[in-house]
């Protein structure tokens, strides 16, 4: 563990709760996608199968649990409790398009062919794409409250942060996993042109709007 | 070494 992954792993625990405390506070989905939050559940299903094979330390395993719980919360938030609130005239995302190839490519490009590693790849490309239904949500209707773009930030941010820590890895470390590489620099440039709204936007307190 | 790496990030 080193200081930018912990501050990676921070990052992601502080985007799920700004999430689930916006939800909770104005007890409204508005603005976010539930295709996107349905990827992450998957993703997390996915990933961590492990929970039950393989004991790293109570710090994996506690976090591993709440963002299996928040991704499953958030889910039943969105689609059942207030589902009078979720906008999803505007979600229209295919989330196929995501499934689909990451599905295929995790069965070609893996660590090794056995269920527990494909699903494992799996996780990791379609993480590297879920957050597209909901960029493709903001761009569709032109705006996001602030709350969903600090969400947005902190959970861009997390997998910038893990690069970092990719890089203290391997050069520490002599560590390297090549497939979370890949896909998290993809994952990163893909919030790239939120950051830069975000922090020429948002962070001077104007709401984040997109040019018409 | 094995295929595949221990998975120990989260």
């Amino acid at each position: 563990m080193n200081i930018f992954r912990l501050a990676g792993d921070l990052s992601h625990l502080a985007a799920i709760i700004i999430l689930l405390i916006k939800i909770w506070k104005t007890r409204s989905c508005a603005g976010i996608s539930g295709r996107s939050q349905v990827l992450f559940a998957i993703v997390f299903i996915t990933r961590y199968l492990d929970l039950f094979t393989n004991f790293i330390s109570a710090y994996n395993t506690a976090m591993k649990v709440f963002f299996l719980g928040s991704s499953i919360g958030t889910v039943y938030l969105m689609y059942l409790k207030f589902k009078a609130t979720y906008d999803h005239n505007h979600d229209t995302f295919r989330i196929e398009f995501l499934l689909l190839p990451t599905a295929l490519l995790s069965l070609v490009l893996n660590h090794e062919f056995s269920v527990m590693e494909i699903l494992w790849t799996f996780s990791i490309y379609l993480e590297s794409v879920a957050i597209l239904p909901q960029l493709f949500m903001v761009s569709k209707t032109g705006e996001a409250e602030s709350i969903t773009s600090h969400y947005l930030f902190a959970l861009g941010s997390y997998r910038g942060l893990y690069i970092l820590n990719w890089i203290y890895r391997y050069y520490f470390e002599g560590f390297y996993d090549i497939i979370a590489i890949v896909a998290g620099c993809v994952q990163t440039i893909l919030y790239c042109d939120f950051f830069y709204l975000y922090i020429t936007k948002v962070l001077k307190g104007k709401k984040l709007q997109l040019p018409a | 070494g094995k295929a595949a790496p221990d998975h120990d990030e989260l």
